[in-house]
């Protein structure tokens, strides 16, 4: 269970990223 | 199993989507009480990126002039914000009590908040997106409703000037839009539509030049003005058409490919 929430948290996080991404990439 | 309708969101979400339901189950089955890590690290991880997104996310409401776009996007970056903090809540918790189930139920409720609130900026996005692409289109509506006025040579000229690069614009951003589409039955669509507006734009010079010489001649006025505004409905009826196909969002289980 340690690795899975690791491993979602860490998804989430890179998720994150990638909407940030998206949205300044749209923006500009 | 969440459907996206889009390649670029699907891509985004839908790997968190598969894992967040994944963990979901584990959760599920870990009641009988098994000891919590401590996840206090990537829980700041995600919680620097919430922030992050926050603020760049507040910046492009300030900065865009989408009106809807500004609506939408405020209570998205809300819900991303409240589940970051119930994630933040949960690795308190876990601190102190790792077999917290009411510590878990947070963990569970931030990740599907933070998917929920992701998911709903990248729709807020992509609506704004398929605005911009109808706002072409609607432009190019606009030089076929004022084929009629074109009675002269020159006037053809000028019209064919003006209309090509906005033809040429909505073409590009309807083909890019349509490879972007997970949707078989939709993309199929606007191929087809857009590929009647390409057929068709030779047709319609042709039926102007037609009827600029028959009012010349002063001879078959009647037929040629018919003739070119059937083509100008035909043309207007496919964009339309392609307005219509890329406001669908929703999906007929029926239709899927």
């Amino acid at each position: 269970l340690r690795v899975g929430w690791e491993q979602l948290l860490t998804a989430i996080a890179r998720n994150i990223n990638e909407v940030e991404n998206q949205i300044l990439t749209r923006d500009s | 199993m969440p459907v996206f309708h889009t390649k670029t969101i699907e891509s985004i979400l839908e790997p968190v989507a598969q894992q967040v339901s994944k963990l979901v189950i584990l959760h599920e089955e870990a009641e009988d009480g098994n000891a919590m890590p401590d996840l206090s690290r990537p829980i700041q991880v995600v919680k620097l990126a919430v922030d992050n997104l926050v603020k760049v996310g507040y910046e492009t409401i300030n900065s865009s002039d989408d009106q809807i776009l500004k609506q939408d996007m405020p209570p998205a970056l809300r819900r991303v914000e409240e589940s970051s903090i119930l994630l933040l809540q949960a690795s308190d918790m876990l601190r102190s009590d790792p077999y917290s189930a009411p510590a878990r139920k947070k963990l569970i409720e931030g990740s599907r908040g933070i998917l929920q609130g992701t998911s709903a900026l990248l729709l807020a996005f992509d609506e704004s997106e398929v605005r911009k692409i109808i706002r072409v289109c609607k432009n190019v509506l606009e030089y076929l409703a004022i084929t009629e006025v074109v009675d002269r040579m020159e006037d053809l000229v000028t019209y064919v000037k003006n209309l090509s690069p906005v033809l040429t614009r909505m073409t590009k951003e309807v083909d890019a839009r349509e490879k972007e589409l997970t949707h078989q039955v939709h993309r199929e669509m606007l191929v087809r539509s857009l590929e009647q507006v390409k057929n068709l734009t030779p047709v319609l010079i042709s039926g102007i030049k037609i009827f600029i010489t028959a009012k010349q001649s002063n001879q078959g006025i009647p037929d040629a003005q018919t003739n070119r505004d059937y083509v100008v409905h035909k043309m207007s009826d496919e964009i339309h058409e392609i307005i219509r196909v890329l406001q669908l969002t929703t999906y007929d289980e029926e239709e899927w490919d």
